[in-house]
């Protein structure tokens, strides 16, 4: 563990738990893709196989245990609870993932580390994180006008991925064998995914104004 | 600690 993945890991977890406050308190979803949190349900649905059959440490599987339990509660939530369901916006989040899905487990199926089982679903998961932030993004250029939780929420998702690209180089240079150009690649077109969003997100925060992004 | 499959991260 390093500091750069510590980093990481606490920014991922504070990006869970902004979505859920704003949930929670606002008892709202409006500008919240359903279809991104259901691929991220499926990423750690599938990255996680190794839950029960691999003990790292306990933290690691604390955080796992949590990624899994909030992102079923936030897709459980959006379907199914009777008040946060109405203000979906079910008209704007149209995005058809099952070609994302589709794609990205072909691949994964050409490209992995090993051919088992465990290491193809890894890698699916790997490929899907990347590409599962496209319909929430879609979704906010779609709804126009974005309120701070649902910003800080993208913002904090973009940024986790960010540090563990710092925690791979530092893994590379201390590590002797240390190698993950899956993760790695993934990692760096699933940061630069967001490149615009941050743009725009910096752009609102230095003229402390609504963010905006263009249709 | 590398893992048998390698996977020590989230």
């Amino acid at each position: 563990m390093n500091i750069f993945r510590l980093a990481g890991d606490m920014t991922h977890l504070i990006s869970v738990l902004v979505l859920l406050l704003k949930i929670y308190a606002t008892k709202s979803c409006s500008g919240i893709s359903l279809k991104t949190q259901e691929l991220y349900a499926m990423v750690f649905l599938a990255r996680y196989l190794d839950l029960f059959s691999d003990f790292i440490s306990l933290y690691n599987t604390v955080m796992k245990l949590v990624f899994i339990g909030s992102s079923l509660a936030i897709v459980w939530c959006m379907r199914y609870h009777r008040v946060v369901r109405r203000s979906y916006d079910r008209e704007l989040d149209t995005f058809r993932y099952w070609i994302l899905v589709g794609a990205c487990f072909t691949l994964a199926l050409v490209l992995h580390e090993k051919f088992s089982f465990q290491e193809v679903f890894w890698a699916f998961s790997i490929y899907l994180e990347a590409v599962a932030i496209l319909p929430q993004l879609v979704l906010l250029q779609r709804s126009g006008n974005v309120d701070n939780l649902t910003g800080q929420y993208v913002f904090f998702l973009g940024a986790y991925r960010a540090f563990y690209i710092l925690n791979w180089i530092y893994r590379y240079l201390t590590e002797p064998r240390f190698t993950r150009w899956i993760s790695c690649v993934s990692g760096l077109v699933q940061t630069a995914l967001y490149a615009d969003f941050f743009y725009y997100y910096f752009i609102s925060w230095k003229n402390n104004a609504k963010l905006q992004l263009p249709a | 600690r590398e893992q048998p499959h390698g996977h020590d991260e989230l």
